[in-house]
């Protein structure tokens, strides 16, 4: 901005010189009001990036301190909620998905790794061959890239990501804290259908065939019940151990690989797509939007493991705001809404065979997050 | 984005069965697909 201001300085004085030799005052006098304007704008917005630089920088060394942020919504949040968030969303989809010439492909993408931080060694294929920058974000990765933990008796990540939260629900209402200050309910989160059993509990059946806020037809039951009726959970004999309720938070940043992998052996019975707003889910979204994950469009997955009941939430964001499914390829998200006033119930679907659902196991590819 | 698990897992019960879930990770660490979140041990 001083480089600009000095250039702009130096021209001003030499079209005052000329002003003064004869020249036309007042054509030299408008476009000194051109360049004003510009060094205006410029400073501005050096202003703002300065000032966000500082705020980040103040978040750092709290979080360096151990100090946790507390929840504090501020006046962006509430003008974030007033702009069309989906369909900007949608156009930053239709933007990214325009076929880039192949000889420059390999130079946007290293760009792109550049700013985000991605490797670019681990994708499948040669830059040149992702026709767009969307197809270049969904990148599958090279054989071996991801090991999966041998380890029959542990449970692991299901992308690649930055620890966020983790925990163990202990007694009656599971709530995750989204910031120290402010939490959710995870029945919001999974939809008030789930089949969450809301305490932990020393035998499944006895949780699955009685869940609290479920509607208590017989036919639902049996099929649930059906489906926890692996050899583990009819173990008559009470020396299983009990299960708690754990829940774990894993934010993905833009440049992070975007697909999604089993995390265990599991069935997914049942598919739930909540298409809620796309607000930013960074760092600062998380600080000052209430309800944040609650709100988000996204899609839950849910159904039984070995070890009792599994859900997994993908929740998507404004430069994300498409969630795909490999198990049900035609499935969308992010669509233009045909109803002014959406729904908050949930768009449903149970996988066939009824009872049994999807077979999956640990580390096979299940969803991916995409641009737009 | 954002991924949120939600799951049961075994926990020590009354001290007479070792099988509890551990979480293997804190917060603010990165981790990638496949590595382990938690742990359990059967003994």
């Amino acid at each position: 901005t001083s480089f600009i201001i000095k250039k702009l300085q130096g021209q001003a004085a030499t079209q005052a010189r000329a002003s003064f030799n004869g020249g036309s005052g007042s054509s030299q006098g408008d476009s000194f009001l051109v360049p004003g304007a510009t060094v205006a704008t410029l400073l501005m917005l050096g202003v703002l990036h300065a000032r966000r630089m500082y705020d980040e920088k103040k978040v750092e060394e709290a979080q360096e301190k151990g100090i946790e942020c507390e929840f504090q919504p501020d006046l962006k949040a509430t003008f974030l909620r007033l702009l069309p968030l989906r369909s900007i969303s949608r156009c930053w989809g239709y933007l990214t998905s325009v076929e880039i010439p192949v000889r420059l492909r390999p130079h946007i993408y290293r760009a792109w790794a550049r700013a985000f931080h991605s490797n670019l060694e681990e994708a499948a294929l040669p830059l040149e061959e992702y026709a767009s920058l969307r197809e270049f974000f969904v990148r599958s990765l090279k054989e071996g890239c991801r090991p999966v933990d041998p380890d029959p008796q542990c449970l692991v990540s299901p992308v690649d990501g930055t620890i966020l939260r983790f925990g163990e629900f202990k007694g009656p209402g599971a709530m995750i804290e989204q910031v120290k200050g402010f939490s959710y309910s995870v029945s919001s989160l999974l939809g008030a259908s789930s089949f969450l059993p809301m305490v932990a509990e020393g035998h499944m059946e006895e949780d699955v065939d009685e869940p609290e806020n479920i509607s208590t037809n017989k036919s639902k039951k049996s099929w649930w019940r059906i489906s926890m009726a692996s050899p583990k959970v009819w173990d008559p004999v009470s020396s299983r151990p009990m299960r708690g309720l754990f829940y774990c938070v894993i934010y993905l940043k833009p440049g992070d690989y975007h697909r999604i992998h089993s995390p265990v052996d599991w069935n997914i019975l049942v598919r739930r797509h909540f298409s809620g707003n796309l607000f930013p889910v960074n760092e600062r979204a998380t600080r000052t939007i209430r309800n944040l994950y609650v709100e988000n469009e996204r899609v839950v997955l849910e159904g039984p493991w070995r070890e009792g009941f599994m859900a997994i939430a993908a929740i998507g964001a404004t430069n994300i705001g498409s969630i795909e499914l490999f198990i049900e390829p035609e499935f969308r998200t992010n669509q233009p809404r045909k109803r002014l006033l959406h729904s908050k119930t949930p768009e449903k679907r149970v996988y066939d065979p009824e009872g049994v659902g999807m077979k999956l196991k640990k580390g096979d590819e299940v969803a991916a997050f995409n641009m737009g | 984005s954002t991924v949120v698990m939600v799951f049961q897992a075994p926990v020590k019960k009354n001290g007479d069965s070792l099988s509890e879930f551990k979480f293997s990770v804190k917060c603010g660490d990165r981790i990638r697909v496949g590595e382990a979140l938690g742990r359990w041990r059967e003994q």
